[in-house]
């Protein structure tokens, strides 16, 4: 139907994926436990950094436009970082491996990373 | 999200998912869809994660994103998570957090856990129904023997209840979108009538990873806020994931 919910018949021969509503496939990426928990993300977040950055800069955009005096962001930065020290290993270290390859701040790192439990304010 | 765990008439098991986020947080008028799905879709990828040489777990991530929101162990279970909106939320474990309060689990770093850890279907349920969390959720669960899937539906400090297969009273799926399932969606949001539509009408002998496929590139199962499709069979040990559009007419949630 052409009104909302856009309701339509149970599709058919979707797969394999083509077609409009495919946008593309998903890239492999093995993650080795077994090295340093600062270091198993490198080569993925040295693949993915730009898009990474892209992704946090159109967040801090939103950021900006709520609230365009910048304390928001300036509160992610100052404040979420020291928490990453919070968090059971190994995923403080993972972090902190992720902010140093990728450039992006810690805090916002760890924002990104507890966004579900942020979402729901 | 919409998150289901179907099992066919030879007592095989698959799961899969629709992942969709980024509700409100801003509008790009000029592609018609919400801007964050769009910047998280490049980021999405399959990991392997290894331990001797040897997979421990598969996932799909958003790469930067170290917890886990779809995930199988080869031939033990499959997990994916759905969000569950309480007023009792996150933002409470948050500030708990900062306040000292750290009895709590993050969800995705329970979820990794899991994953990493459990060596069973029934210990992962275990885990996932008692462990003690900053936000509720809801756990979508598949395992590899028949009759193994449920949703486990969480509050922050509690499991709710726990919704299983149960073949012989003819419940070969479970499907789980953001809503107790022993509730009406709200009619704004309504994707699960039109998810179990599609589902009936396939029927239990025809289910299959292609016919899931389809189910999940339904409108408005399918939507603006949807940046992945996953496609898990445990026996197999395959995970596929495909990045989605939704055309117009199509439904921002």
């Amino acid at each position: 139907q052409f009104v909302p919910p856009y309701t339509e018949d149970c599709r058919k021969g979707m797969y394999p994926p083509t077609g409009p509503t495919f946008k593309g496939s998903v890239p492999w990426y093995k993650i080795n436990l077994d090295s340093a928990p600062r270091k198993r993300w490198n080569q993925l977040i040295n693949d993915k950094k730009v898009e990474l950055t892209n992704l946090i800069q159109v967040i801090k955009d939103l950021a900006i436009d709520f609230f365009p005096s910048g304390k928001l962001i300036e509160l992610v930065d100052k404040g979420l970082a020291p928490l990453v020290d919070t968090l059971p290993s190994p995923f403080d270290e993972e972090l902190k491996g992720i902010a140093d390859v990728s450039g992006v701040p810690l805090g916002e790192i760890m924002l990104f990373n507890i966004f579900y439990e942020v979402f729901t304010v | 999200c919409t998150s289901l765990v179907a099992e066919d008439k030879a007592g095989k098991l698959y799961h899969a998912r629709n992942l969709d986020f980024g509700l409100f947080l801003g509008w790009d008028i000029k592609n018609n869809s919400w801007m964050v799905p769009e910047y998280l879709k490049p980021l999405t990828v399959n990991l392997d994660f290894q331990r001797n040489n040897r997979t421990v777990f598969k996932s799909t991530n958003f790469a930067g994103y170290v917890g886990v929101l779809t995930g199988m162990k080869p031939g033990t279970f499959t997990l994916t998570m759905n969000e569950r909106f309480s007023i009792d939320g996150g933002y409470i474990g948050i500030i708990e957090w900062i306040l000292g309060k750290r009895s709590g689990v993050w969800m995705s770093f329970l979820t990794r856990s899991v994953l990493e850890n459990a060596t069973s279907y029934t210990q992962a349920k275990d885990q996932l129904a008692n462990t003690e969390m900053l936000a509720p959720a809801y756990f979508i669960l598949g395992g590899n023997q028949s009759g193994e899937g449920c949703v486990i539906t969480r509050s922050r400090t509690a499991c709710l209840d726990i919704w299983e297969l149960d073949l012989k009273r003819g419940r070969w799926y479970v499907l789980e979108t953001n809503y107790d399932h022993w509730k009406v969606p709200l009619f704004l949001d309504d994707r699960r009538t039109p998810a179990m539509k599609c589902m009936n009408l396939t029927t239990q002998a025809k289910i299959s990873l292609e016919s899931i496929y389809d189910i999940l590139s339904t409108k408005p199962v399918l939507n603006k806020l949807t940046t992945y499709t996953s496609l898990m069979d445990v026996s197999a040990g395959t995970i596929e994931s495909y990045q989605r559009n939704c055309p117009d007419p199509c439904m921002p949630w």
